[in-house]
């Protein structure tokens, strides 16, 4: 309003006259333990909707039968507030009916880093108009997912959990000093000394330490079946990768001024602390915010 | 991890484009002071105990 540069923008508040359902999934022992969640999938059974339905909503172009579906998780804080994080979103259209598809392999990490005991998975399902703004298509309205008590438990949400053993899938902690690294070796976290007294740069320069056990990871991993493969082609071979690191605190020497004076700094991802198998192009879990 | 790999972070972390090269004599006067190490020896030990999650 006060810049020349910037024109003033109104806006406006377009209610989406969502209709919202809410999904309580119990979880508790529903994921093996030493297991890798490799995908969640949430299964919404769009019901048909029925012609005369269709026929006093008017003719619907292809692009305005469409409704947007969005699925978040939904977090019940301590305090008792509550906090969603956008999961999917996809549109339907208002011609089909059949299973619709989500992907809540984040929603399912999240909860997992919740603290014990831990609540339900609360999943918000809400179906909007494609485009808000009065002249949009009310198809949204004609949307709906059967529920839980359908006649016959037919087309009831359900909740896929497709987990990969880690005892057979991932890595072996440390690898055994005695046995040589072969081809055959299953992913370990092998000891690996830097020496910094041996490296010319570092003389003079680096005070402390003189050297450390920075650690690697060596060996391969069981990929699996290519029934698997074939069902997640955007997962690459799974490799075995530093999942957890640690910093390196030093003290170098700094030139100032002629006069020389040491400092202490610290070096990011220096030592490996724990190797794991991954896939490449796997889902890197977000942390879980306050 | 090479020692080049270490090297550049080092520079990185310093924001300098080379390793510096300092004189024998300068090192042999050089004390580290108690505080310098006191903050060492902390971020040795938090280095221990945090974990930073990568893939």
């Amino acid at each position: 309003r006060f810049s020349q540069s910037f024109r003033e923008v109104a806006g406006r508040f377009l209610a989406s006259e969502a209709s919202t359902h809410l999904l309580v999934f119990g979880m508790e022992q529903r994921l093996p333990p030493n297991s890798e969640l490799v995908q969640a999938v949430l299964r919404l059974f769009q019901e048909p909707v029925p012609k005369a339905t269709l026929h006093r909503h008017g003719r619907l172009s292809p692009r305005s039968a469409r409704a947007r579906v969005t699925v978040e998780w939904l977090r019940v804080r301590d305090d008792g507030s509550n906090r969603t994080s956008l999961i999917d979103s996809r549109l339907v259209s208002v011609h089909e009916s059949g299973w619709k598809v989500f992907d809540v392999t984040e929603a399912v990490n999240f909860w997992q880093q919740l603290s014990r005991p831990r609540q339900p998975l609360l999943l918000q399902v809400s179906v909007q108009r494609e485009h808000p703004g009065p002249l949009a298509s009310g198809a949204h309205k004609l949307v709906r997912f059967a529920s839980q008590g359908a006649p016959a438990g037919l087309g009831e949400p359900q909740l896929e959990l497709h987990t990969l053993d880690l005892g057979d899938y991932g890595a072996q902690g440390d690898c055994d000093p005695e046995a040589p690294v072969t081809e055959g070796t299953r992913c370990c976290r092998q000891e690996m000394y830097i020496d910094l007294q041996g490296m010319k740069w570092a003389d003079n320069w680096v005070l402390e330490p003189p050297g450390f056990l920075a650690y690697e990871c060596v060996g391969t991993c069981q990929q699996p079946p290519e029934a698997l493969a074939f069902k997640w082609p955007f997962l690459g071979p799974r490799q075995c990768i530093a999942s957890e690191t640690a910093s390196l605190p030093m003290i170098v020497s700094i030139k100032e001024g002629g006069r020389t004076r040491p400092q202490v700094v610290s070096l990011p991802n220096m030592r490996v602390q724990k190797c794991s198998c991954a896939s490449d192009g796997a889902l890197v879990p977000r942390g879980l915010q306050p | 991890l090479t020692g080049e790999q270490l090297l550049g972070s080092l520079l990185q972390q310093l924001q300098l484009s080379e390793a510096p090269v300092l004189d024998r004599a300068d090192m042999e006067e050089l004390v580290i002071p108690a505080h310098v190490r006191a903050q060492y020896v902390t971020l040795l030990q938090r280095s221990h105990g945090d974990r930073s999650r990568g893939k």
